[in-house]
């Protein structure tokens, strides 16, 4: 069975792959 | 029939932290079991199963494709159940119980959300659905 997901935010995504806001 | 479980390109080695993750390196091919929208994915990768960052992925077929849902300008409320410091300059630091909208929902759990002027990242598993926004 599926624990559950960690309880900490996931990491950002790589500084090149982030997605810009706008 | 077998279920078809859809496969992932890792673009950028992850180290876990914890033993209910799974750690990736660049190029490993990820088959995906349940994607949960707080950003954390439970993946196969071999004969290992565990939680991987959504954002270490890139789906094998069409990378170039969008897969995250378009933005919602007009927020949709959401009230923040834990408070976070921003770590990065597009983050955007909230306190416990504050009233945000959410204006788009990334598949990675760091949903872009607004806050009077201001405007930045933040974890969606802080945040809690307050109902529709009231437009009048």
């Amino acid at each position: 069975s599926i624990k559950n997901p960690p309880q900490n935010p996931p990491p950002r995504p790589p500084a090149e792959m982030r997605k810009k806001i706008g | 029939g077998p279920i078809i479980l859809d496969t992932y390109r890792v673009i950028a080695d992850f180290e876990k932290t914890s033993k209910h993750e799974i750690g990736l390196h660049s190029g490993d091919l990820v088959e995906i079991v349940e994607k949960n929208p707080n950003g954390w994915w439970f993946c196969q990768l071999e004969s290992k199963r565990g939680w991987v960052p959504a954002s270490y992925l890139e789906p094998l077929d069409g990378p170039e494709e969008a897969e995250d849902a378009d933005p919602d300008y007009e927020g949709e409320l959401h009230v923040t159940i834990q408070a976070y410091k921003a770590e990065q300059e597009d983050e955007i630091s909230l306190e416990l119980g504050e009233t945000v909208e959410v204006i788009h929902k990334l598949l990675d759990g760091w949903w872009v959300v607004r806050k009077g002027d201001e405007t930045g990242h933040f974890p969606s598993m802080f945040l809690q659905n307050a109902g529709k926004k009231d437009k009048y």
